[in-house]
């Protein structure tokens, strides 16, 4: 008497998951694929584009150079379900090669890019900008909440922020280019005092994806020298673990607000055959910003103190105590 | 209206394969903003 359509399932395929890195210093999205063999994607899951009946190849190849570590790849399109958002016709990179050692050790599969479109490799379009174009976003935002203490807690929220995970007010400021979620740095201050280093004017980069806050090259000796740091093996830089203390605050004026960094939030703190070493995370940088000006980078050792907000539709970016 | 991730922390690839005794060289990490000057460094 009835008729039941039961071959749904023949249409429906088990949904293949990766491990990405949230990056908001990119824009590509990619994964490891069945097409790389080296060490590096041997180590990862692959994605496998024939057990994919939603998957369609566009032809192009890319190259995309992080630093630390690069690779090969082809584009094509799939759906793609990040924490529940179903993003139809997402562009994503295949890789190909992944050359080197660098991404053999990393914990992620692929990198899911966060930055504007203006510096995708290949003109791929960012999921954000998809999430955008299909109103997937009750608001056109995206925060990161990174945890001080061990693995677990840091949380990455779309659609709104969390006032869960911030306190205070949040001081907004405007991005300065869109392409990287760059911003201008109008002052630096050490215990308070403004060092009239970014007097002409810095640039900062706000990227999810470098571990470490860095300097520009022409700042980094001071620095030390303010810190007390002493050059170390393979350009790092220590201090005397039991000067944690007396070590100086630094700020950053953005927007006219001054966002401090304790000792606590640069100094990293290692054991090692019982014994206690003290680095500091900053590292410097030699390349400019684009217009010329010194370039800075909020890593994480800044993302750690500061809740971040990435705000689409005004093109600005909000920085709240976390 | 607000979509939650929760997070995971690793090592950074750096501290990684300094574990294993493979200790990479300095590189700008500004680099990653300027792929032309690393494709051609």
């Amino acid at each position: 008497d009835y008729m039941y359509i039961n071959n749904y399932a023949d249409y429906w395929n088990t949904p293949q998951s990766f491990q990405v890195l949230f990056d908001t210093g990119s824009a590509n999205l990619w994964v490891d694929s069945i097409y790389c063999s080296t060490q590096a994607c041997n180590a990862h899951t692959k994605f496998n584009p024939q057990q994919s009946s939603t998957y369609s190849a566009n032809g192009h190849t890319f190259y995309l150079p992080y630093g630390a570590g690069s690779l090969y790849g082809t584009f094509g399109y799939d759906t793609v379900n990040v924490g529940s958002i179903v993003i139809n016709h997402q562009e994503i990179g295949l890789s190909t090669n992944e050359p080197g050692q660098n991404f053999v050790v990393a914990k992620f599969d692929g990198i899911l890019g966060l930055s504007y479109p203006s510096i995708s490799a290949g003109g791929e379009t960012p999921v954000m900008d998809n999430m955008i174009s299909q109103n997937l976003l009750s608001a056109n935002i995206f925060a990161f909440y990174l945890s001080r203490g061990g693995q677990q807690g840091s949380v990455l929220s779309f659609g709104g922020m969390d006032t869960n995970l911030y306190q205070g007010q949040i001081y907004w400021t405007p991005v300065t280019s869109e392409s990287y979620w760059q911003i201008g740095v109008h002052g630096f201050e050490i215990n308070g005092r403004e060092t009239g280093w970014c007097s002409q004017g810095c640039q900062s980069i706000v990227d999810t994806g470098t571990s470490a806050l860095t300097a520009p090259s022409q700042l980094i000796g001071h620095i030390m020298q303010a810190i007390g740091a002493q050059e170390s093996h393979y350009g790092m830089y220590m201090v005397d673990c039991s000067q944690l203390n007396n070590l100086p605050t630094l700020s950053f004026v953005i927007s006219g607000v001054a966002l401090p960094l304790a000792p606590s939030a640069y100094i990293n703190q290692h054991y090692q055959n019982g014994h206690q070493f003290c680095s500091v995370g900053i590292t410097p940088t030699y390349l400019p910003s684009r217009n010329g000006q010194p370039l800075w980078i909020f890593g994480d050792v800044f993302l750690r103190e500061y809740y971040s907000i990435y705000d689409r539709t005004n093109n600005r970016l909000g920085f709240a105590s976390a | 209206g607000i979509v939650r991730i929760p997070l995971r922390k690793h090592k950074s690839m750096r501290e990684a394969l300094r574990e294993k005794g493979i200790e990479l060289p300095y590189q700008d990490p500004a680099l990653k903003y300027q792929p032309d000057e690393f494709s051609s460094s």
